[in-house]
């Protein structure tokens, strides 16, 4: 088994659950905030067969859109304030950030 | 040492937190919810010494109890909705859902 | 890759995300409550290249710092209730619980 953890937008996180869901996938969502941009986001924790861990990236890929996202430079940690930007900042925030992690025992109790 | 990451119910998630610090156990939990039925859930972060994971897994199964669930068809996911259900639908939840993962290292800073 | 799970407290959290984007880090924050003291306090998750671990954790050790919490005797579980305790208990908190896991796969979709 394998533990797929995905750091998405929160407007996509419904349609990935249902789409996830519609085909089998177990799903645990966490409430989280990106460290950069400090706005809400969403982790899923998905634990699933090896053999279905491409299936379940290509629904991620296809659901989780990337966006841009304009900042106050002020809120911007490190050298960014340092710059006296006047004007808001584009960020690209891609669709979703992926980690996939080994498990050694997966229980229903 | 090993990661356990355990999805309990909320009602369930008080007594648990207490018999495993009871025993000993360091516990830390996350707010979630379960992405079939949207409703709120816990899941726990436990990291223990591997001689001990089967003392928490007991732990974890003597606390939390299975549950049936009724929920409105339109909320469920997929083709669900498509038989136009009028009563609602009865759903069994698991006591707890369990991944068990290796820790490379573990460290008090 | 590896990725650094770091419950910290919630007062050193936005300093921390800081410190670690300001370095480079990639960082997520999920909102979480300790098992024992049932207080709040934040559990980061930090992706990294294997060679970076070590920088991370100084700047974790760094910014985090460990404090002294006063919690009413009968809010702790177990035996602590059964002594009937009339003074507040002084419980130390440290400053950062670490667990470091392997990543076999990390992606940005
Ligand atoms: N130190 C830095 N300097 C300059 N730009 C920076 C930066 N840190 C982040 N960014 C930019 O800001 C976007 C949002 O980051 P945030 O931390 O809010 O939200 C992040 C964070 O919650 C998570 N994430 C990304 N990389 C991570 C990692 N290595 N470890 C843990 N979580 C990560 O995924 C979300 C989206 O990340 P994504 O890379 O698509 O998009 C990032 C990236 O384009
Ligand atoms: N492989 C996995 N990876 C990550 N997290 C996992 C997981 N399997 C279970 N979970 C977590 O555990 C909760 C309880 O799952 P359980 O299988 O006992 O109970 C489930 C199951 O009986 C049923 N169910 C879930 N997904 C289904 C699906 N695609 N089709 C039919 N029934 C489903 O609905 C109950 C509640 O599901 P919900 O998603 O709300 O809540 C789930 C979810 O938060
Ligand atoms: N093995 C582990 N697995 C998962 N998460 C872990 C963990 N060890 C620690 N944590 C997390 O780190 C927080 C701080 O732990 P620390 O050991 O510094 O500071 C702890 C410790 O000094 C004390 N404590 C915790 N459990 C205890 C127990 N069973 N008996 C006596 N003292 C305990 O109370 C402080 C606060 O604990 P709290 O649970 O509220 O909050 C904990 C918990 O959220």
């Amino acid at each position: 088994m394998k533990l797929i953890i995905a750091v998405v937008s929160d407007e996509d996180s419904n349609l990935l659950a249902d789409n996830l869901n519609r085909e089998g996938f177990g799903t645990t969502k966490l409430c989280s905030s990106g460290g950069f941009l400090k706005s809400g986001n969403t982790t899923f924790l998905i634990a699933t067969e090896e053999d279905k861990v491409e299936q379940a990236l290509s629904i991620i890929k296809d659901t989780c859109k990337g966006r841009r996202r304009m900042i106050a430079p002020e809120k911007l940690p490190g050298s960014f304030g340092a710059f006296n930007l006047a004007m808001p900042v584009e960020v690209n925030v891609g669709g979703a950030t992926v980690f996939i992690l080994n498990i050694e025992q997966f229980l229903k109790l």
